[in-house]
């Protein structure tokens, strides 16, 4: 039997807003450790890893590990039926090809249940080492969202370039080029509005601003974003959730030809 | 001109 209980409902709500335009299907991993996702988006470009640590439920029960196959539109048009501050249970028992989610209103008025019906799905588990990255840089989530939203208005591909400076978000298209420059600012009133660079070696890399663009779907889960990069390798890009876990996005570069 | 590289490339399959 698996069980987990969610008292901040629209957590949830909005994981799976971030996830449901990059993937379609995926298995949903339950185990005692918590309630994981790791898939990738059709092209085999972009994977999204999320992790809700049970610590972070106010309740969590997974007797055995479980793997639960969903598919991700339909599972976000139930939790869309939830209101935002609804308490989300999620429910399977062993051996059934069913989940339920159950939605109880604050004032427990209002008790809904709605079951889904479950998948078998083929998925490929990639083994991503830890690595050392050249350049972390740690910003607001909306500026970050702003900056890939007014870039893809110029082109479609972003060039990240970390140096002592700061770091460029540049775009070049048909009509004309862009650069947007972040400077580190450690000195705000907020530590969420702070942008901090911690470079050990400059990087620059490209990628599908199409598909950051999707990542910062997730913008709503947290105030700021971690954006990990080192030459050569797929950047990630975090969203904390809520003193539960993460959504990390990552996505591979596009090299010159 | 750029080409896309896959996350294949990367990452090992488990």
């Amino acid at each position: 039997m698996f069980e987990l209980r969610l008292v901040q409902g629209s957590l949830l709500k909005k994981v799976l807003e971030s996830i449901k335009d990059l993937v379609n299907d995926a298995n949903f991993d339950c185990s005692s450790t918590g309630f994981s996702l790791q898939a990738m988006d059709s092209s085999h470009v972009a994977l999204v890893a999320l992790l809700l640590r049970s610590e972070g439920f106010e309740h969590y029960r997974c007797d055995r590990n479980l793997t639960m196959g969903m598919n991700l539109a339909n599972m976000a048009k139930m939790l869309k039926c939830a209101g935002n501050d609804d308490i989300i249970t999620i429910k399977a028992d062993d051996g059934t090809d069913t989940v339920t989610f159950m939605f109880e209103s604050p004032s427990q008025d209002k008790i809904s249940d709605f079951e889904m019906k479950l998948m078998d799905i083929d998925s490929e588990h990639l083994g991503i080492p830890e690595a050392e990255y050249e350049a972390i840089i740690r910003m607001p989530s909306a500026e970050f969202a702003r900056i890939c939203r007014d870039l893809s208005s110029i082109g479609d591909t972003v060039v990240i370039s970390v140096t002592k400076e700061g770091v460029r978000f540049s775009a070049r298209g048909d009509i004309g080029a862009a650069n947007i420059v972040c400077r580190q600012n450690a000195t705000v009133d907020k530590p969420e509005d702070a942008t901090i660079i911690e470079m050990q070696e400059p990087v620059t890399l490209t990628f599908a601003l199409r598909y950051m663009n999707s990542f910062t779907k997730a913008t709503p889960l947290a105030e700021q974003v971690t954006i990990s990069m080192s030459s050569d390798l797929p950047v990630v890009v975090e969203y904390k959730v809520a003193g539960m876990g993460y959504i990390r996005y990552y996505l591979a570069p596009k090299i010159e030809e | 001109c750029s080409s896309q590289t896959m996350l294949t490339e990367f990452f090992s399959m488990n």
